[in-house]
């Protein structure tokens, strides 16, 4: 079914990495083949699997640059349909060069449709950025996820970003839609997540996932495990969250 | 005395942004005219202020696009010391003309050259990207201050901008210093603050910062009092902890 799902803002820190890792693990646990895909050039998804660089052979970087066939660059996890594509970039002038090739805006597009049907879900991690990796995950998604956290300009950003992903993907992705805005980070014992979640609903009330991500520590604490939450604390309110998203998600 | 200091990290929602408010304010309560510098397109340091959009005439990106001067876009923000810079991007196209015009890296250096003598600090924030902001910063920088939140992948990441930012200063700006590492967001429910202080003690030890900026929640709600945390809780943890920052650094 190949459903490709960019995970994706413009501000720092929200926890696009963070969803990535555990909506994919939860999709995964709830039986659908999922490819996670490390579009950042500072990227470390390998590292929350506790996968070392000397480990990696092939990532996105030797797919997009060096032409490396996209089946050649998929880590087996060991993990029932879970598997990931890291990004592998290791050094400054990799990381021109991944930009340089990616000016190309549908290059990720033609490489991923060389394995969407091998999956149900492909979800594209990708950086803080409006940078080309952002826009090759846009130009080849079905469609995104924006991870929001509840803070006093998270409302102002969100719009500007909606405006700005609408206007390109009416140029390079007509098709492309909105999965939904994910509050992530929630921390209750603030005031303003309550505030600015209530101003989320007011302003984006069709788009706004049920589903809330709270601030968790096992979340944060997971890499020291080397596997997501939910493969060693399938309770805890982050791994919890993630796994009613990807059900609110494969409804 | 003109001391110019660029806050930089690649990693997103470090505290970047927060850095520069909170050791700004702190500055300018220990006797330093201070100016605040915004050079992230998508940056809102007048929003800590409350001060609106509609409000702001001139920005960062009025003076390097258009080419007004400098002094037309400092905004005085009633309070003694301290005055900003806004980045005063509005739109998509309008950070297109500051990346293009940004491609000159050196156009921020000669703007700040007009008043470096008016201020005794001036702080620039950063994008979480190495773009073209980011290194116009570094070009016109005497030092650059790197927060970094205590989580597992700080160190690599930290390792490697380091490594960047030496090869970029050498090309582009010899006499850059590293003012120093300051770890934000520590959290002290969380093992891995511990964890990761030891390891960033073990690996740079002559660079960090004694200070250490902890998860506060006076910092985060700080934009509802339209005002930095100092200026209405100054006991708090937070407040505190940059004004012993200021302190670190006016030694
Ligand atoms: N719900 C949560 N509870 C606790 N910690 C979290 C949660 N979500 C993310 N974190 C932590 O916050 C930090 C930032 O998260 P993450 O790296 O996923 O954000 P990101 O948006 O991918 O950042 P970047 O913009 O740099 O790519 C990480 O240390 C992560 O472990
Ligand atoms: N010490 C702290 N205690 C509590 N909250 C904090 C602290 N430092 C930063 N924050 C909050 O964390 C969020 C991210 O901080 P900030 O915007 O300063 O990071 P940044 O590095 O500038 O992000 P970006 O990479 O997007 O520019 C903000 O909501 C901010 O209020
Ligand atoms: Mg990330
Ligand atoms: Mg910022």
């Amino acid at each position: 079914m190949g459903k490709i799902i960019a995970v994706t803002s413009q501000k720092g820190g929200v926890g696009k990495t963070t969803t990535v890792v555990n909506l994919g693990a939860s999709l995964a646990i709830l039986g659908k083949k999922t490819l996670l895909v490390d579009t950042d050039p500072q990227g470390s998804i390998v590292a929350n699997f506790q996968i070392d660089d000397y480990e990696v052979q092939n990532g996105i970087f030797d797919v997009i640059v060096n032409k490396v066939l996209m089946t050649d660059a998929i880590i087996n996890l060991g993990i029932e349909n879970l598997e990931i594509v890291p990004s592998n970039v290791r050094n400054e002038k990799q990381e021109v060069d991944l930009f340089t090739h990616g000016l190309q805006k549908h290059i990720l597009k033609s490489i991923l449709a060389t394995i969407k049907e091998d999956y149900d879900y492909i979800l594209l991690d990708c950086p803080p950025s409006l940078g080309t990796m952002t826009l090759n995950a846009l130009a080849a998604a079905d469609s995104i996820i924006i991870p929001v956290q509840p803070e006093y300009f998270a409302i102002r950003a969100l719009g500007r970003f909606i405006k700005t992903i609408r206007r390109f993907g009416q140029e390079s992705n007509p098709k492309l839609k909105l999965e939904g805005i994910l509050i992530t980070l929630y921390d209750k014992r603030l005031k303003q997540s309550k505030e600015i979640h209530q101003e989320l609903k007011n302003g984006f009330q069709d788009f706004l996932f049920d589903t809330i991500i709270p601030r968790n520590s096992k979340l944060s604490e997971a890499p020291s495990y080397g596997k997501p939450a939910a493969f060693f604390d399938v309770s805890s309110p982050g791994s919890v969250g993630y796994l009613k998203l990807a059900e609110e998600i494969i409804q």
